[in-house]
């Protein structure tokens, strides 16, 4: 049994790239097998985890422009056993246009990751921050969508186009795709700001809100370059803790079904 | 004599809608008649100037999509008598799809701006994270690129497709275009990696970034929330000062020609 997360947002910076790494990471600790998909042209994912995407033999767009096996382009054993990566490259800023004319443009990942679906526990995919083709191929071929909302005041502003696509995606590509959750990123307890928008997205989202909330931690931002996840980097901090937390709430939650 | 700059770059979360509300600001209060043109879907430049992107009589979309004169669309004397706004819409989520078989689709901007142009002392284009068909409009149109870069590690990765981007416009679409400068943002003098990121952009860009850094400042987060500009809300604050800097910089640069 595995599952595909979609992790979206259009608002940019409010933490997609970084929950995809160190969620991925957390998963992978507790030995759950673990594949991340860098659907992002900037290729924050891939550098973030410490490969040049200018570099790497091949990358997602291979597999979804030129149909070139998933399998063939996956980098193995990323800092953990249980965590493989599938890179982005600078190709794949030109994917969307690209892709407009062909049939089926929306469904190359969900077909790409057809085959290797059942070699992984939890595949994550990192999306660019539109709602775009990039995207449309990501919430086509996921089982859920995480969404990152960062603890401000713009956060909430865009959730109802992201819920929109995500239903227009329900009743054309993809009647199976949930909303796993939202999390809540970059809180700071010291901020009133902060604390009234986590509490708005728990009164608009109840339930589906995650308990882990990730705080602002400066650690996150540093870990990256350094080409490591925050338990690598520094796992006292703050934010290896909630990312910890959080991957442990999801396996709960899937076995809780 | 008038300038367009575009606030473009496809990293989410820089801090380019703040900066379009509040150097826009910041050229109002030194009396330059100045135009926001708010080009992207989510809307925030909109809602930070406090209106309702879903109750806008007429916006960006109109003019882009049925060509609806700009002057008709324009909401006048927003906060300060020398500062209008062109608000998105909703609809503005669908445009690039819409536009993508229309013939000259990247100079909807560019020709809409052509009669109102002399009006205005300034025009500040607010784009979406995206090197999409609505940054490449707002590019053909601008005279100039203003680029926010946040102090922290994925900010210097993204900056070359910018810069190819920026490329391809100058030669097809603009052979006009020139980088305005390149603005450090989120600046906090008390972390390593900030201040590592703000070295590392001065070496990047030497003479093209500008003087004036923004720090961060939770004052700018909690601005918009009361649809205010900074210098509305919190004058003394640093955020406040650095724009007021950042506006005196440009109107500066430009008299020196
Ligand atoms: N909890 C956190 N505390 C402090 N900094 C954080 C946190 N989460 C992310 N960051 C930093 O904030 C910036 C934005 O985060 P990130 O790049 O993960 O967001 P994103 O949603 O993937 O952005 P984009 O929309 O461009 O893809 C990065 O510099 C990152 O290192
Ligand atoms: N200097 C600053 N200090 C503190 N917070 C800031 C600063 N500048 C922007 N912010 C906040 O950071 C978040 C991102 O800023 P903003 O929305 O302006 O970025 P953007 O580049 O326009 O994002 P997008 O890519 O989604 O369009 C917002 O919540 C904003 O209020
Ligand atoms: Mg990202
Ligand atoms: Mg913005």
């Amino acid at each position: 049994m595995s599952r595909v997360i979609a992790i979206a947002n259009q608002k940019g910076g409010v933490g997609k790239t970084t929950t995809a790494i160190n969620l991925g990471a957390g998963l992978a600790v507790a030995e759950q097998r673990t594949l991340i998909v860098d659907m992002d042209p900037q290729g924050n994912a891939t550098s973030g985890l410490g490969f040049d995407k200018t570099t790497v033999p091949s990358s997602v767009y291979d597999v979804l422009i030129d149909g070139t096996p998933l399998q063939d382009s996956i980098l193995t054993r990323v800092h953990f056993p249980f965590l493989d990566l599938l890179p982005s490259s600078q190709d794949l800023v030109g994917a969307e246009v690209e892709l407009v004319d062909r049939p089926h443009r929306e469904l190359g990942l969900r077909d790409a990751l057809g085959p290797v679906r059942d070699q992984y526990r939890y595949v994550l995919v990192d999306c660019p921050p539109s709602l775009g083709l990039l995207t449309l191929n990501t919430l086509a071929a996921a089982d859920t969508v995480l969404i990152p909302i960062q603890c401000e005041f713009y956060a909430l502003e865009g959730l109802s186009q992201l819920l929109n696509t995500i239903r227009l995606v329900q009743h054309s590509l993809n009647p199976r795709l949930q909303v796993e959750g939202v999390l809540r990123t970059m809180f700071d307890s010291r901020l009133n700001l902060s604390r009234q928008v986590a509490e708005e997205a728990k009164e608009y989202f109840g339930s589906r809100v995650f308990r882990s909330v990730i705080p602002r931690n400066v650690r996150l931002a540093e870990a990256p370059s350094f080409g490591k996840p925050i338990v690598l980097y520094d796992i006292l901090s703050s934010g290896a803790q909630s990312y910890l937390a959080l991957a442990q709430e999801i396996i709960g939650q899937v076995a809780a079904g």
